[in-house]
C-alpha cells in the first residue's frame, strides 16, 4: 500500500482545510 | 469393473471428507487471525485522534490548472498563505486554486515553493496494524519530527501520530529538502491525503 502525505506548516495547512 | 472401483472409491473420501474431516466445498475459509492483529473489537473502544473535517465534493469532471495559469496563480498572498484548498475529487484529495476552482495535483513542482509538501510515508511497520487501530486513514492528522541522530540518514524526519506513536518516516529523497526547514525552527505538520 502507498500512503502520500501532505506536509506544512501547521498555519498553512489549517489555511489548505478551510471550508 | 474397474471404473466402478474407482467411482466408489472416489465416492467414498468425498464422503469421509465432507462428514469426518468437516470439508466442505461449498462453505468459504475462515481466515486466520494473526497473533500481531489487533483485537477484534477494538474499533468501539479507541480514540480516535483529532481528524481534519471532511472535505466537500466537487462536481465531476473540474479541470487540472493549466501551466500558464499554475505559474501566474500559484503565488503566496500578503501572510505568506497559498491560493488553495484541499477538497475531495473522485474519492481522492485535491488542491483547488481557489480564484479559478482549477484542480492541482499534490506533485505539482510549484508546492515546496508555497510550503507544501507532498510525501510518501516510508518504513511503516504493521501498516495493517496501524491501519486498524485507526491511526492512518485518509484525513488522519501526523506530525514530523526531525531525527537527527539517525544512524541510517542524518536527514531522517520520523513521522508520528498525534498520540506520539511512530508511524513511519518521510521518503529520503523528500527528507533531503525537508530536514533543513525544520532545522531552522519551523514546525511542519502533516495529513493523510491518500491511503491504499
Amino acid at each position: 500500500g502507498l500512503i502520500t502525505l501532505l506536509a506544512a506548516s501547521p498555519q498553512t495547512l489549517s489555511h489548505l482545510f478551510e471550508p | 469393473g474397474p471404473f466402478a472401483i474407482v467411482l466408489a472409491c472416489v465416492l467414498a473420501i468425498t464422503a469421509w471428507l465432507t462428514r469426518v474431516a468437516g470439508y466442505s466445498a461449498a462453505e468459504p475459509a475462515i481466515p486466520q487471525r494473526r497473533a500481531t492483529d489487533a483485537p477484534a473489537r477494538a474499533w468501539n473502544q479507541l480514540t480516535l485522534p483529532p481528524q481534519w473535517p471532511a472535505p466537500p465534493c466537487l462536481s465531476i469532471g473540474r479541470d487540472r490548472l493549466s501551466i500558464t495559469d499554475a505559474n501566474r496563480l500559484l503565488v503566496a498572498d500578503a501572510q505568506g498563505l497559498p491560493p488553495l484548498r484541499v477538497q475531495e475529487h473522485g474519492g481522492v484529495l485535491w488542491l483547488v486554486e481557489v480564484t479559478s476552482g482549477k484542480l492541482v495535483g499534490i506533485g505539482d513542482a510549484r508546492l515546496p515553493a508555497l510550503g507544501i509538501w507532498s510525501i510518501w510515508l516510508r518504513a511503516v511497520d504493521s501498516r495493517t496494524i496501524l491501519a486498524r487501530e485507526g491511526l492512518l486513514h485518509s484525513g488522519a492528522a501526523l506530525r514530523l519530527v526531525r531525527q537527527p541522530r539517525n544512524a541510517a540518514d542524518s536527514n531522517a524526519i520520523a513521522v508520528h501520530s498525534v498520540t506520539g506513536r511512530l508511524v513511519g518516516y518521510v521518503s529520503p529523497r523528500i527528507a533531503a529538502g525537508l530536514a533543513a526547514v525544520l532545522d531552522a525552527g519551523t514546525s511542519i505538520d502533516a495529513v493523510v491525503v491518500s491511503f491504499s
